[in-house]
Protein backbone atom coordinates (compact mmCIF):
# COMPACT_ATOMS: atom_id res chain seq x y z
CA UNK A 1 0.00 0.00 0.00
CA UNK A 2 2.78 2.84 1.01
CA UNK A 3 4.43 1.95 -2.33
CA UNK A 4 1.41 2.55 -4.02
CA UNK A 5 1.10 6.05 -1.87
CA UNK A 6 4.34 6.75 -2.73
CA UNK A 7 3.95 6.88 -6.39
CA UNK A 8 0.49 8.58 -6.38
CA UNK A 9 1.60 11.45 -4.40
CA UNK A 10 4.61 12.17 -5.61
CA UNK A 11 2.51 12.73 -9.41
CA UNK A 12 -0.06 13.79 -7.34
CA UNK A 13 0.78 17.29 -5.02
CA UNK A 14 2.20 20.60 -5.74
CA UNK A 15 2.26 24.19 -4.92
CA UNK A 16 0.00 26.41 -7.12
CA UNK A 17 0.69 30.40 -6.43
CA UNK A 18 -1.03 33.69 -7.71
CA UNK A 19 0.78 36.69 -8.22
CA UNK A 20 0.55 39.90 -10.65
CA UNK A 21 2.92 39.75 -13.42
CA UNK A 22 5.85 41.78 -13.03
CA UNK A 23 6.18 44.75 -14.28
CA UNK A 24 2.69 44.86 -15.57
CA UNK A 25 1.24 47.08 -12.33
CA UNK A 26 2.42 51.04 -11.84
CA UNK A 27 1.36 51.02 -8.39
CA UNK A 28 3.40 49.89 -5.44
CA UNK A 29 3.45 46.17 -4.58
CA UNK A 30 0.36 45.77 -2.32
CA UNK A 31 -1.04 42.33 -0.79
CA UNK A 32 -3.31 42.39 -3.56
CA UNK A 33 -0.66 41.53 -5.23
CA UNK A 34 0.34 38.29 -3.73
CA UNK A 35 1.99 35.59 -4.11
CA UNK A 36 -0.37 33.69 -2.51
CA UNK A 37 -0.17 30.04 -2.73
CA UNK A 38 -1.86 26.85 -1.49
CA UNK A 39 -1.38 23.16 -2.01
CA UNK A 40 -3.07 21.55 -5.57
CA UNK A 41 -3.42 18.30 -7.16
CA UNK A 42 -2.52 17.32 -10.52
CA UNK A 43 -5.95 15.77 -11.67
CA UNK A 44 -3.81 15.02 -15.44
CA UNK A 45 -0.32 14.79 -16.56
CA UNK A 46 -1.29 14.82 -20.67
CA UNK A 47 -2.92 17.14 -21.12
CA UNK A 48 -1.20 19.08 -17.38
CA UNK A 49 -4.70 19.51 -15.14
CA UNK A 50 -4.16 20.92 -12.02
CA UNK A 51 -7.37 21.06 -9.44
CA UNK A 52 -6.53 24.09 -6.23
CA UNK A 53 -8.27 26.10 -3.72
CA UNK A 54 -10.29 28.72 -5.36
CA UNK A 55 -9.24 31.54 -2.42
CA UNK A 56 -6.04 32.44 -3.86
CA UNK A 57 -7.69 33.90 -7.28
CA UNK A 58 -10.06 36.30 -5.09
CA UNK A 59 -7.63 39.35 -4.70
CA UNK A 60 -7.32 39.26 -8.44
CA UNK A 61 -11.14 39.66 -9.19
CA UNK A 62 -11.71 42.26 -11.14
CA UNK A 63 -13.61 45.76 -9.72
CA UNK A 64 -16.51 45.14 -11.98
CA UNK A 65 -17.03 41.26 -10.54
CA UNK A 66 -16.53 42.42 -6.62
CA UNK A 67 -20.22 42.90 -6.28
CA UNK A 68 -22.06 40.25 -7.01
CA UNK A 69 -19.94 37.30 -8.19
CA UNK A 70 -20.30 35.47 -4.80
CA UNK A 71 -23.71 34.72 -6.91
CA UNK A 72 -22.28 32.91 -9.51
CA UNK A 73 -21.19 29.24 -10.13
CA UNK A 74 -18.35 29.74 -12.38
CA UNK A 75 -15.78 32.52 -13.28
CA UNK A 76 -13.62 32.56 -16.35
CA UNK A 77 -10.18 34.20 -16.59
CA UNK A 78 -12.03 37.39 -17.68
CA UNK A 79 -13.11 37.57 -14.14
CA UNK A 80 -9.29 38.22 -12.77
CA UNK A 81 -6.73 40.52 -13.23
CA UNK A 82 -5.30 40.65 -16.50
CA UNK A 83 -2.33 40.41 -15.16
CA UNK A 84 -2.62 37.45 -13.09
CA UNK A 85 0.44 35.16 -12.85
CA UNK A 86 -0.32 31.29 -11.80
CA UNK A 87 2.67 29.44 -11.56
CA UNK A 88 2.90 25.81 -10.37
CA UNK A 89 5.63 24.49 -8.51
CA UNK A 90 6.39 20.85 -8.78
CA UNK A 91 8.50 17.79 -7.82
CA UNK A 92 11.19 17.00 -11.08
CA UNK A 93 11.65 13.51 -10.04
CA UNK A 94 7.82 13.18 -10.61
CA UNK A 95 8.82 12.93 -14.80
CA UNK A 96 11.94 10.70 -14.42
CA UNK A 97 9.61 8.59 -11.73
CA UNK A 98 6.88 8.62 -14.71
CA UNK A 99 8.90 8.26 -17.16
CA UNK A 100 11.07 5.45 -16.07
CA UNK A 101 7.21 3.85 -15.04
CA UNK A 102 6.65 4.28 -18.91
CA UNK A 103 9.80 2.29 -19.45
CA UNK A 104 9.18 0.09 -17.13
CA UNK A 105 6.04 -0.92 -18.60
CA UNK A 106 7.32 -1.13 -22.19
CA UNK A 107 10.12 -3.58 -21.52
CA UNK A 108 9.14 -7.02 -22.13
CA UNK A 109 8.41 -9.60 -19.62
CA UNK A 110 9.90 -12.43 -19.72
CA UNK B 1 7.74 34.06 5.45
CA UNK B 2 7.47 34.80 8.95
CA UNK B 3 8.67 31.29 10.17
CA UNK B 4 11.83 31.09 11.75
CA UNK B 5 13.09 27.58 9.76
CA UNK B 6 16.72 27.15 8.95
CA UNK B 7 16.73 24.78 5.96
CA UNK B 8 19.55 22.44 5.93
CA UNK B 9 19.56 21.95 2.67
CA UNK B 10 20.83 25.11 0.19
CA UNK B 11 17.71 26.44 -1.45
CA UNK B 12 19.19 26.09 -4.94
CA UNK B 13 19.76 22.15 -4.84
CA UNK B 14 16.81 22.44 -3.16
CA UNK B 15 14.93 23.97 -6.16
CA UNK B 16 16.73 22.37 -8.43
CA UNK B 17 14.37 19.16 -7.61
CA UNK B 18 11.54 21.24 -8.66
CA UNK B 19 10.23 22.67 -11.83
CA UNK B 20 8.02 26.11 -12.59
CA UNK B 21 5.14 26.17 -14.66
CA UNK B 22 3.28 28.96 -15.60
CA UNK B 23 -0.41 27.78 -15.69
CA UNK B 24 -3.61 29.01 -17.04
CA UNK B 25 -7.00 29.32 -15.52
CA UNK B 26 -9.91 27.50 -17.35
CA UNK B 27 -12.14 28.41 -14.47
CA UNK B 28 -13.00 29.09 -11.23
CA UNK B 29 -15.84 27.23 -10.39
CA UNK B 30 -18.44 27.44 -7.46
CA UNK B 31 -19.28 23.87 -5.27
CA UNK B 32 -22.95 25.10 -4.01
CA UNK B 33 -23.66 21.50 -2.44
CA UNK B 34 -20.48 21.69 -0.03
CA UNK B 35 -21.99 25.58 0.59
CA UNK B 36 -25.66 24.20 1.47
CA UNK B 37 -23.82 21.01 3.65
CA UNK B 38 -21.19 23.60 5.10
CA UNK B 39 -24.16 26.24 6.55
CA UNK B 40 -26.55 23.64 8.08
CA UNK B 41 -23.42 22.18 10.00
CA UNK B 42 -21.39 25.41 10.57
CA UNK B 43 -23.49 27.87 12.32
CA UNK B 44 -22.21 31.58 11.99
CA UNK B 45 -23.25 32.31 15.51
CA UNK B 46 -20.81 29.87 16.86
CA UNK B 47 -17.99 31.56 15.23
CA UNK B 48 -16.09 29.60 13.03
CA UNK B 49 -12.92 30.82 11.52
CA UNK B 50 -10.88 28.64 8.88
CA UNK B 51 -7.11 29.64 9.18
CA UNK B 52 -4.85 31.39 11.04
CA UNK B 53 -5.96 32.85 14.24
CA UNK B 54 -4.84 35.96 14.05
CA UNK B 55 -6.10 36.59 10.88
CA UNK B 56 -9.89 35.48 12.67
CA UNK B 57 -9.58 38.95 14.06
CA UNK B 58 -8.93 40.79 11.30
CA UNK B 59 -11.97 42.91 10.16
CA UNK B 60 -13.70 41.43 7.53
CA UNK B 61 -11.52 38.63 7.43
CA UNK B 62 -14.28 36.17 7.91
CA UNK B 63 -16.65 37.17 5.56
CA UNK B 64 -13.48 36.59 2.74
CA UNK B 65 -13.38 33.06 4.13
CA UNK B 66 -16.55 31.80 4.28
CA UNK B 67 -17.05 33.40 0.57
CA UNK B 68 -14.47 31.67 -0.90
CA UNK B 69 -14.52 28.51 1.07
CA UNK B 70 -16.27 26.51 -1.74
CA UNK B 71 -14.82 27.75 -5.06
CA UNK B 72 -12.37 25.85 -6.48
CA UNK B 73 -9.78 26.80 -9.36
CA UNK B 74 -9.39 24.09 -12.93
CA UNK B 75 -5.90 25.30 -14.09
CA UNK B 76 -4.35 23.93 -17.50
CA UNK B 77 -0.18 23.38 -17.76
CA UNK B 78 0.66 23.68 -21.53
CA UNK B 79 3.80 22.83 -21.42
CA UNK B 80 3.39 19.61 -18.88
CA UNK B 81 3.00 16.86 -20.96
CA UNK B 82 4.04 13.61 -21.06
CA UNK B 83 2.42 10.11 -20.91
CA UNK B 84 -0.39 10.16 -18.36
CA UNK B 85 1.57 8.18 -15.39
CA UNK B 86 0.19 7.50 -12.44
CA UNK B 87 -2.85 9.51 -12.75
CA UNK B 88 -4.58 10.30 -9.94
CA UNK B 89 -7.88 8.34 -9.35
CA UNK B 90 -11.00 10.09 -8.78
CA UNK B 91 -13.27 7.88 -6.62
CA UNK B 92 -17.03 9.57 -4.91
CA UNK B 93 -17.15 10.19 -1.14
CA UNK B 94 -20.54 8.68 -1.02
CA UNK B 95 -19.50 5.34 0.13
CA UNK B 96 -17.05 6.82 3.10
CA UNK B 97 -17.95 5.55 6.13
CA UNK B 98 -17.53 7.46 9.48
CA UNK B 99 -13.86 6.08 10.88
CA UNK B 100 -12.64 5.25 7.50
CA UNK B 101 -8.62 5.97 7.60
CA UNK B 102 -8.09 9.28 4.92
CA UNK B 103 -4.30 10.45 4.04
CA UNK B 104 -3.95 13.88 3.31
CA UNK B 105 -1.55 15.63 0.77
CA UNK B 106 -0.62 18.81 1.08
CA UNK B 107 2.46 21.57 0.91
CA UNK B 108 2.07 23.32 4.25
CA UNK B 109 2.80 26.99 3.75
CA UNK B 110 2.80 26.90 0.35
CA UNK B 111 4.91 28.29 -1.39
CA UNK B 112 7.67 29.19 1.77
CA UNK B 113 10.03 26.38 1.22
CA UNK B 114 8.48 23.89 -0.71
CA UNK B 115 11.26 21.78 -1.27
CA UNK B 116 11.25 21.04 2.43
CA UNK B 117 7.12 21.05 2.67
CA UNK B 118 6.25 20.07 -0.20
CA UNK B 119 3.71 17.01 -0.44
CA UNK B 120 4.03 16.10 3.22
CA UNK B 121 1.28 13.33 4.74
CA UNK B 122 -0.62 13.14 7.97
CA UNK B 123 -3.34 10.15 8.43
CA UNK B 124 -6.44 10.46 10.35
CA UNK B 125 -10.25 8.95 10.10
CA UNK B 126 -13.89 10.29 8.45
CA UNK B 127 -14.58 12.40 11.77
CA UNK B 128 -17.81 13.17 9.89
CA UNK B 129 -20.05 13.58 7.20
CA UNK B 130 -22.84 16.49 5.78
CA UNK B 131 -24.62 17.36 2.75
CA UNK B 132 -25.35 15.53 -0.31
CA UNK B 133 -23.85 12.14 -1.19
CA UNK B 134 -21.31 13.25 1.81
CA UNK B 135 -19.76 16.57 -0.20
CA UNK B 136 -18.66 17.84 3.02
CA UNK B 137 -16.15 15.69 5.18
CA UNK B 138 -14.00 15.81 8.36
CA UNK B 139 -11.09 14.48 9.39
CA UNK B 140 -8.88 14.67 12.08
CA UNK B 141 -6.28 13.81 9.39
CA UNK B 142 -3.74 17.26 10.40
CA UNK B 143 -2.86 19.65 7.90
CA UNK B 144 -1.67 23.06 8.43
CA UNK B 145 -2.22 26.42 6.71
CA UNK B 146 -1.42 25.98 2.99
CA UNK B 147 -2.61 23.14 2.51
CA UNK B 148 -5.88 24.16 1.16
CA UNK B 149 -6.54 22.49 -2.13
CA UNK B 150 -3.95 19.20 -1.16
CA UNK B 151 -5.46 15.73 -1.67
CA UNK B 152 -7.03 13.48 0.49
CA UNK B 153 -6.72 9.71 -0.02
CA UNK B 154 -8.66 6.95 0.79
CA UNK B 155 -6.62 3.31 0.47
CA UNK B 156 -8.69 0.99 -1.55
CA UNK B 157 -7.72 -2.62 -2.80
CA UNK B 158 -7.27 -0.29 -6.09
CA UNK B 159 -4.34 1.77 -4.32
CA UNK B 160 -4.78 5.14 -3.17
CA UNK B 161 -7.24 7.44 -4.41
CA UNK B 162 -8.23 10.90 -4.07
CA UNK B 163 -11.36 11.41 -2.50
CA UNK B 164 -11.60 15.08 -1.66
CA UNK B 165 -10.21 18.23 -1.78
CA UNK B 166 -8.92 20.02 1.63
CA UNK B 167 -10.79 23.27 1.52
CA UNK B 168 -9.41 24.17 5.31
CA UNK B 169 -6.67 22.91 7.19
CA UNK B 170 -7.42 24.33 10.93
CA UNK B 171 -10.65 25.39 12.19
CA UNK B 172 -11.26 27.81 15.27
CA UNK B 173 -14.61 27.83 17.13
CA UNK B 174 -15.15 30.96 19.63
CA UNK B 175 -11.59 30.82 19.73
CA UNK B 176 -10.50 27.31 20.39
CA UNK B 177 -8.72 25.36 18.18
CA UNK B 178 -10.99 22.34 16.79
CA UNK B 179 -7.54 20.61 14.79
CA UNK B 180 -10.54 19.21 12.34
CA UNK B 181 -9.89 19.38 8.76
CA UNK B 182 -12.42 20.57 6.00
CA UNK B 183 -12.69 18.45 3.36
CA UNK B 184 -14.86 18.90 -0.52
CA UNK B 185 -15.76 15.86 -1.89
CA UNK B 186 -14.27 15.82 -5.12
CA UNK B 187 -16.49 14.03 -7.19
CA UNK B 188 -18.71 17.03 -6.44
CA UNK B 189 -16.60 19.37 -7.68
CA UNK B 190 -16.11 17.10 -11.15
CA UNK B 191 -19.94 17.30 -11.15
CA UNK B 192 -19.55 21.10 -11.03
CA UNK B 193 -16.93 21.90 -14.03
CA UNK B 194 -18.72 19.01 -16.07
CA UNK B 195 -21.71 20.97 -15.52
CA UNK B 196 -19.85 24.24 -16.90
CA UNK B 197 -18.72 22.85 -19.79
CA UNK B 198 -21.85 21.49 -20.77
CA UNK B 199 -23.03 24.93 -20.61
CA UNK B 200 -19.90 26.86 -21.94
CA UNK B 201 -19.62 24.41 -24.83
CA UNK B 202 -17.45 25.14 -27.94
CA UNK B 203 -15.50 27.78 -26.11
CA UNK B 204 -14.65 25.41 -23.15
CA UNK B 205 -13.94 22.41 -25.34
CA UNK B 206 -11.38 24.22 -27.07
CA UNK B 207 -9.39 25.42 -24.04
CA UNK B 208 -9.92 22.53 -21.48
CA UNK B 209 -8.84 19.62 -23.75
CA UNK B 210 -10.67 15.76 -23.37
CA UNK B 211 -10.20 14.04 -20.02
CA UNK B 212 -12.49 12.16 -17.65
CA UNK B 213 -14.06 14.49 -15.13
CA UNK B 214 -15.82 11.42 -13.43
CA UNK B 215 -14.96 9.92 -10.56
CA UNK B 216 -15.67 6.45 -9.98
CA UNK B 217 -17.34 4.36 -7.08
CA UNK B 218 -14.66 4.22 -3.82
CA UNK B 219 -13.25 0.63 -4.14
CA UNK B 220 -13.24 -2.01 -1.19
CA UNK B 221 -11.10 -0.08 1.36
CA UNK B 222 -8.00 -1.68 2.85
CA UNK B 223 -8.17 -0.10 5.89
CA UNK B 224 -12.12 -0.50 7.12
CA UNK B 225 -13.45 1.44 9.57
CA UNK B 226 -13.34 -1.72 12.36
CA UNK B 227 -16.24 -2.02 14.44
CA UNK B 228 -16.84 1.15 15.81
CA UNK B 229 -18.45 2.50 12.99
CA UNK B 230 -21.30 -0.48 13.85
CA UNK B 231 -21.01 0.84 17.79
CA UNK B 232 -22.35 4.55 16.53
CA UNK B 233 -25.88 4.09 17.58
CA UNK B 234 -25.18 3.30 20.94
CA UNK B 235 -24.07 6.72 21.08
CA UNK B 236 -26.17 9.12 22.36
CA UNK B 237 -26.96 13.31 22.71
CA UNK B 238 -27.85 14.05 26.35
CA UNK B 239 -29.52 17.27 26.11
CA UNK B 240 -29.94 19.29 29.67
CA UNK B 241 -31.50 22.99 29.07
CA UNK B 242 -28.59 24.82 27.03
CA UNK B 243 -26.53 21.84 27.94
CA UNK B 244 -25.31 19.31 26.19
CA UNK B 245 -22.77 15.98 26.08
CA UNK B 246 -22.68 12.76 24.80
CA UNK B 247 -23.76 9.95 26.27
CA UNK B 248 -23.04 5.60 26.13
CA UNK B 249 -25.55 3.34 25.73
CA UNK B 250 -24.83 0.73 28.28
CA UNK B 251 -27.84 -1.52 28.32
CA UNK B 252 -31.23 -1.23 26.74
CA UNK B 253 -32.30 1.76 29.14
CA UNK B 254 -28.88 2.51 31.19
CA UNK B 255 -26.36 5.24 29.57
CA UNK B 256 -23.30 6.86 31.05
CA UNK B 257 -22.49 9.93 30.81
CA UNK B 258 -20.64 13.23 32.99
CA UNK B 259 -21.65 14.71 35.89
CA UNK B 260 -21.31 18.13 34.12
CA UNK B 261 -23.81 17.00 31.27
CA UNK B 262 -26.52 16.90 33.26
CA UNK B 263 -26.19 19.88 35.53
CA UNK B 264 -27.65 18.67 38.60
CA UNK B 265 -30.93 18.00 36.74
CA UNK B 266 -33.24 15.13 38.03
CA UNK B 267 -34.47 14.48 34.15
CA UNK B 268 -32.33 15.18 30.81
CA UNK B 269 -33.58 14.48 27.24
CA UNK B 270 -31.82 11.85 25.07
CA UNK B 271 -31.40 12.14 21.47
CA UNK B 272 -30.87 8.58 19.60
CA UNK B 273 -29.79 8.21 16.18
CA UNK B 274 -29.73 4.58 15.34
CA UNK B 275 -29.15 5.47 11.60
CA UNK B 276 -28.28 9.23 10.04
CA UNK B 277 -32.02 9.19 8.65
CA UNK B 278 -33.65 9.25 11.83
CA UNK B 279 -33.55 10.39 15.23
CA UNK B 280 -35.96 9.93 18.03
CA UNK B 281 -35.67 11.88 21.84
CA UNK B 282 -36.53 10.21 24.87
CA UNK B 283 -36.75 11.34 28.05
CA UNK B 284 -34.56 10.29 30.45
CA UNK B 285 -33.98 9.87 34.86
CA UNK B 286 -30.85 11.20 35.82
CA UNK B 287 -30.52 8.11 39.06
CA UNK B 288 -26.87 8.32 39.78
CA UNK B 289 -24.30 11.48 39.31
CA UNK B 290 -21.70 11.31 41.72
CA UNK B 291 -20.46 14.61 44.11
CA UNK B 292 -18.72 17.31 43.61
CA UNK B 293 -16.26 15.94 45.56
CA UNK B 294 -15.46 12.86 43.79
CA UNK B 295 -12.71 12.57 41.11
CA UNK B 296 -14.86 10.71 38.78
CA UNK B 297 -17.37 13.03 36.64
CA UNK B 298 -19.78 10.81 36.38
CA UNK B 299 -23.77 9.97 35.81
CA UNK B 300 -25.97 7.70 35.18
CA UNK B 301 -29.49 7.81 33.08
CA UNK B 302 -32.00 5.61 32.66
CA UNK B 303 -34.23 6.05 29.61
CA UNK B 304 -38.12 6.24 30.26
CA UNK B 305 -38.20 3.33 27.30
CA UNK B 306 -36.05 0.60 26.59
CA UNK B 307 -34.58 0.71 22.93
CA UNK B 308 -35.54 -2.00 20.77
CA UNK B 309 -32.56 -2.35 19.41
CA UNK B 310 -28.69 -1.02 19.57
CA UNK B 311 -25.82 -2.22 19.57
CA UNK B 312 -24.30 -3.21 23.09
CA UNK B 313 -20.51 -2.28 23.46
CA UNK B 314 -18.37 -5.00 25.42
CA UNK B 315 -16.67 -3.41 27.94
CA UNK B 316 -12.96 -3.74 27.98
CA UNK B 317 -10.87 -5.50 31.08
CA UNK B 318 -7.66 -4.26 30.29
CA UNK B 319 -5.89 -1.52 28.52
CA UNK B 320 -2.52 -1.51 26.64
CA UNK B 321 -0.99 2.04 26.11
CA UNK B 322 -0.24 2.63 22.81
CA UNK B 323 -3.37 1.00 21.47
CA UNK B 324 -5.36 2.56 18.59
CA UNK B 325 -7.94 4.06 20.12
CA UNK B 326 -11.33 6.02 18.82
CA UNK B 327 -13.63 8.66 20.48
CA UNK B 328 -17.48 9.06 19.70
CA UNK B 329 -18.87 12.13 20.37
CA UNK B 330 -21.59 15.15 19.76
CA UNK B 331 -18.27 17.91 20.20
CA UNK B 332 -17.99 20.41 17.99
CA UNK B 333 -21.55 20.11 16.08
CA UNK B 334 -23.72 19.16 18.74
CA UNK B 335 -26.77 17.93 17.03
CA UNK B 336 -26.28 19.72 13.57
CA UNK B 337 -24.96 16.13 12.65
CA UNK B 338 -24.30 12.47 13.75
CA UNK B 339 -21.66 11.81 16.50
CA UNK B 340 -18.08 12.97 15.72
CA UNK B 341 -15.05 10.42 15.57
CA UNK B 342 -11.40 11.26 16.35
CA UNK B 343 -8.78 9.09 16.20
CA UNK B 344 -5.24 8.32 18.20
CA UNK B 345 -3.50 5.98 20.70
CA UNK B 346 -4.29 5.53 24.42
CA UNK B 347 -1.43 7.76 25.07
CA UNK B 348 -1.23 6.66 29.50
CA UNK B 349 -2.91 4.51 31.91
CA UNK B 350 -2.49 5.66 35.28
CA UNK B 351 -3.21 3.38 38.06
CA UNK B 352 -3.75 3.29 41.53
CA UNK B 353 -2.72 -0.07 43.63
CA UNK B 354 -2.50 -1.63 39.98
CA UNK B 355 -6.20 -0.50 39.21
CA UNK B 356 -6.73 1.95 36.15
CA UNK B 357 -7.64 5.39 37.57
CA UNK B 358 -7.58 6.82 34.29
CA UNK B 359 -6.84 7.17 30.97
CA UNK B 360 -5.11 9.54 28.26
CA UNK B 361 -5.58 9.58 24.79
CA UNK B 362 -4.11 11.52 21.49
CA UNK B 363 -7.98 11.53 20.03
CA UNK B 364 -8.74 15.45 19.38
CA UNK B 365 -11.73 15.89 21.96
CA UNK B 366 -13.71 18.68 22.05
CA UNK B 367 -16.34 20.38 24.49
CA UNK B 368 -19.72 18.49 23.65
CA UNK B 369 -17.89 15.25 23.66
CA UNK B 370 -17.91 14.61 27.59
CA UNK B 371 -19.86 11.36 28.40
CA UNK B 372 -19.22 9.89 24.81
CA UNK B 373 -17.29 6.57 24.80
CA UNK B 374 -13.70 5.91 24.03
CA UNK B 375 -13.15 2.49 21.75
CA UNK B 376 -10.49 0.23 21.07
CA UNK B 377 -10.17 0.36 17.68
CA UNK B 378 -9.52 -2.88 16.25
CA UNK B 379 -11.55 -4.81 19.27
CA UNK B 380 -14.57 -2.06 19.72
CA UNK B 381 -14.36 -2.74 23.09
CA UNK B 382 -15.86 0.41 25.74
CA UNK B 383 -12.21 1.47 27.23
CA UNK B 384 -14.10 4.13 28.81
CA UNK B 385 -16.13 7.36 29.45
CA UNK B 386 -14.54 10.93 28.02
CA UNK B 387 -14.54 13.02 30.90
CA UNK B 388 -12.60 16.42 29.63
CA UNK B 389 -10.05 18.05 27.75
CA UNK B 390 -7.61 20.70 28.80
CA UNK B 391 -7.96 24.33 29.00
CA UNK B 392 -4.77 26.23 29.82
CA UNK B 393 -6.46 29.72 31.21
CA UNK B 394 -3.82 31.49 31.53
CA UNK B 395 -2.98 31.28 28.10
CA UNK B 396 -6.59 31.05 26.62
CA UNK B 397 -5.12 27.28 25.38
CA UNK B 398 -7.41 24.01 24.63
CA UNK B 399 -5.63 21.16 24.40
CA UNK B 400 -8.28 18.68 22.49
CA UNK B 401 -5.31 16.43 21.87
CA UNK B 402 -4.84 15.76 25.58
CA UNK B 403 -8.03 14.05 27.41
CA UNK B 404 -9.16 12.29 30.36
CA UNK B 405 -11.30 9.16 30.16
CA UNK B 406 -12.58 7.07 33.11
CA UNK B 407 -11.47 3.83 32.61
CA UNK B 408 -14.59 1.36 31.95
CA UNK B 409 -12.99 -1.22 34.43
CA UNK B 410 -13.97 1.02 37.25
CA UNK B 411 -17.34 1.02 36.31
CA UNK B 412 -18.04 -2.37 34.83
CA UNK B 413 -18.59 -3.91 38.29
CA UNK B 414 -21.36 -0.75 39.14
CA UNK B 415 -22.98 -1.32 36.33
CA UNK B 416 -22.96 -5.21 36.82
CA UNK B 417 -24.13 -4.70 40.10
CA UNK B 418 -27.49 -2.34 38.90
CA UNK B 419 -28.04 -4.53 35.77
CA UNK B 420 -28.51 -7.50 38.29
CA UNK B 421 -30.17 -5.68 41.47
CA UNK B 422 -31.68 -2.65 40.98
CA UNK B 423 -29.32 -1.33 43.85
CA UNK B 424 -27.58 1.82 43.06
CA UNK B 425 -25.43 2.10 46.14
CA UNK B 426 -22.60 0.08 44.47
CA UNK B 427 -22.35 3.73 42.60
CA UNK B 428 -21.62 5.29 45.55
CA UNK B 429 -18.65 3.96 45.72
CA UNK B 430 -17.24 6.76 43.34
CA UNK B 431 -17.89 8.98 45.55
CA UNK B 432 -15.66 7.60 48.39
CA UNK B 433 -12.54 7.16 45.57
CA UNK B 434 -9.51 7.68 48.34
CA UNK B 435 -7.19 10.56 48.69
CA UNK B 436 -4.78 9.15 45.59
CA UNK B 437 -7.31 8.76 42.99
CA UNK B 438 -8.43 12.48 44.01
CA UNK B 439 -4.96 13.53 43.37
CA UNK B 440 -4.72 11.77 39.98
CA UNK B 441 -7.96 13.70 39.07
CA UNK B 442 -7.35 16.65 40.80
CA UNK B 443 -7.07 18.80 37.53
CA UNK B 444 -10.72 18.02 37.46
CA UNK B 445 -11.64 20.49 41.29
CA UNK B 446 -12.65 23.50 40.66
CA UNK B 447 -10.01 25.69 41.45
CA UNK B 448 -9.87 28.00 44.54
CA UNK B 449 -8.35 31.08 43.03
CA UNK B 450 -7.22 30.99 39.04
CA UNK B 451 -8.25 28.60 37.60
CA UNK B 452 -4.82 26.86 35.84
CA UNK B 453 -6.50 23.73 33.95
CA UNK B 454 -10.21 23.39 33.70
CA UNK B 455 -11.29 20.46 33.02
Amino acid sequence: MFRNWDIARRNAGCVVSASSAPGTSVAPASPTQGPWSCSGIVLSHRPGIVLCHGAILSPFLVAAEQVDWSQRRVLLADSFSPDLRIQVLWPVENRSQAEGKILQDLEPSC
Amino acid sequence: PALGLNPLSSQREALSSLRQHEAQLLMAVACPQFQDAFSKVLSRAEQWHFGRKEEAHEAGTLDDELLFLHWFAFLRIPELGFPAAGQVTCVSAKSLKKGDTLFACGSPFGSFCPDIFMNTLSKGVVSNMAGEENVLILTDARCLPGTEGGGVFAASDDGLELVGVIVAPLCWKANEWVGLTLVCAVDCILENIRNVLVRCGKFLEILCPPMQLVARPLGRLTASPGPVYHLLPAVVLVECGHVWGSGVMVNSRLLLTCRHVVNEASSVYVRIQPCPEKASLVKGKVVFATKDASPYDLAVVELQKSLLSFPKPVLASKFCAGEDVNVVGFGVFGQACGPSVTSGILSAVVTVDDKPVMLQTTCAVHGGSSGGPLFATHSGELLGIVASNTRDNSVGATYPHLNFSIPITVLQPLVAEYSRTGNLGSFQELDRACDRIQVVWRLQRKPREIQRSKL
